[in-house]
């Protein structure tokens, strides 16, 4: 599963 | 966050500020698309839908909105401004960009990190991004001799996601489970695509002449 801050670039 | 990320962003919000330095200080947007400003516009509301769901950190939900704000903004100037939307080229900016809009959304349906509404909107803003500058570049070929600002604007948005691709690479050597092909791959893809711009940058920079895309 996608760990929550996955997406933490712009 | 690493040095190449935070100078990608420097550069993308520079970018995004010779952009609207141009149309507020000569009131005319001549040479910019505004294809490619509605499809930046769609690229941030699809990857931003996080916005108030994942606080990663200040400075990067302030971002999120600078970059909501400034593309929304522009697409109403040049749209709506009365002064301003007089310059545009639309004779010139005939790009069929709703092409780049289906390819994009098709490719995410099929090519994504998870099949949800988050990550298939992540995934098309991501393609999106990758073309989105193509409308400008056919406008800027067409529209021969190119004003600096607007050189500027391009080369600073080409800029960005180059050092985007150096973070990558950082990543990947000093992070564990680190991976992010989709966004490698269609950045890769991006930077790619302004190779001959580039070129014709440099060589104007070189030989202190007039930016001139040949058509």
């Amino acid at each position: 599963d996608l760990d929550d801050d996955y997406h933490d670039e712009l | 966050m690493n040095i190449f990320r935070f100078a990608g962003d420097m550069m993308h919000l520079t970018s995004i500020l010779v952009l609207l330095l141009k149309i507020y200080a000569t009131k005319s947007c001549s040479g910019i698309s505004l294809k490619t400003q509605e499809l930046y516009a769609l690229v941030f509301l699809a990857r931003y839908l996080d916005l108030f769901t994942d606080f990663i950190s200040v400075y990067n939900t302030i971002m999120k909105l600078v970059f909501i704000v400034s593309s929304t903004a522009i697409v109403w100037c040049m749209k709506r401004d009365r002064v301003v939307r007089r310059s545009y080229d639309k004779q010139l900016d005939t790009f069929r960009h709703y092409f780049l809009l289906a390819a994009s959304f098709a490719l995410a349906l099929l090519v994504n990190e998870k099949f949800t509404f988050q990550e298939i909107f992540w995934a098309f803003s991501i393609y999106l991004e990758a073309v989105a500058i193509l409308p400008q570049l056919v406008l800027l070929q067409r529209s021969g001799n190119v004003d600096n600002l607007t050189g500027q604007y391009v080369f600073f948005l080409g800029a960005y996601r180059a050092f985007y691709i150096l973070n990558w690479i950082y990543r990947y050597f000093t992070e564990t489970h680190f991976s992010r092909w989709i966004a490698c791959i269609s950045g890769l893809v991006q930077t790619a695509l302004y190779a001959d711009f580039f070129y014709y940058y440099y060589i104007s920079w070189k030989n202190n002449t007039k930016l001139k895309l040949p058509a």
